[in-house]
């Protein structure tokens, strides 16, 4: 439990929103 | 027997207590995803900021997105009638959220949105106050720091000669506001030991 914003899932969201940036490059 | 998280993202502050917690965190997170992704876009509209490489940009965000998200709603606290909005849109009174579980973090954040609404910033010197505060955040588990340095740099340049230019005859603005940042740093830290709170013993 040292790392709230992982444990929150607050870490894949982030992930999540700024590959999807990547990807409507991509396109 | 009710379960509380008194978030003003929250839409159910109060969950019944024939929730479970799994539950109650599962609705949470669906309140506060959209807010965090709109951090996330804001983050990438930061010009430099997409430059740094993905991991640094996910590290920033992971310890800056509360901090950028307490600045974005401060004016849900009203610090005169000493009462929270919440996005659901009811307001709720300082001894209510006490009630609620909500102590000193509650206080910092009064304290915190009265500090930073005294200053009467405008809608974009409070847009590139917040750019500052996320290349501000922890630096731990940074890669490249010499580059979020740099990029930290050249926001807080752009920020004073923004704030300075418009209000030539007030030197304490700029100062003042560069104050709010270890603010939010140890409101990020209660606000996390809060949620672990949560987490660990719901």
């Amino acid at each position: 439990f040292s790392d709230p914003a992982s444990n929150l899932g607050l870490e894949d969201i982030i992930r999540k929103a700024l590959m999807g940036n990547l990807e409507d490059r991509q396109e | 027997g009710a379960k509380v998280l008194a978030c003003p993202l929250n839409s159910c502050p109060v969950a019944p207590a024939s929730r479970s917690s799994q539950e109650v965190w599962e609705s949470f997170s669906q309140c506060f995803t959209p807010a965090v992704k709109e951090v996330v876009e804001f983050a990438k509209s930061i010009p430099g900021f997409q430059t740094l490489s993905q991991h640094d940009q996910v590290m920033l965000l992971k310890s800056g997105t509360f901090q950028v998200l307490m600045v974005r709603f401060c004016s849900l606290f009203d610090p005169k009638e000493r009462t929270v909005t919440f996005l659901n849109g009811q307001t709720y009174s300082l001894g209510s959220l006490r009630a609620l579980g909500m102590g000193s973090l509650l206080d910092s954040m009064f304290d915190f949105s009265e500090k930073l609404g005294s200053l009467g910033l405008e809608p974009d010197e409070m847009a590139l106050f917040m750019a500052v505060v996320l290349v501000s955040a922890d630096r731990s588990g940074i890669v490249e720091v010499g580059a979020v340095e740099q990029l930290q740099e050249n926001l807080i340049k752009a920020l004073r000669s923004l704030i300075t230019s418009r209000r030539p005859d007030d030197s304490t603005l700029f100062p003042k506001l560069l104050l709010r940042l270890p603010d939010l740093r140890t409101l990020n830290n209660q606000h996390s030991d809060k949620l672990l709170a949560f987490r660990i013993d719901p």
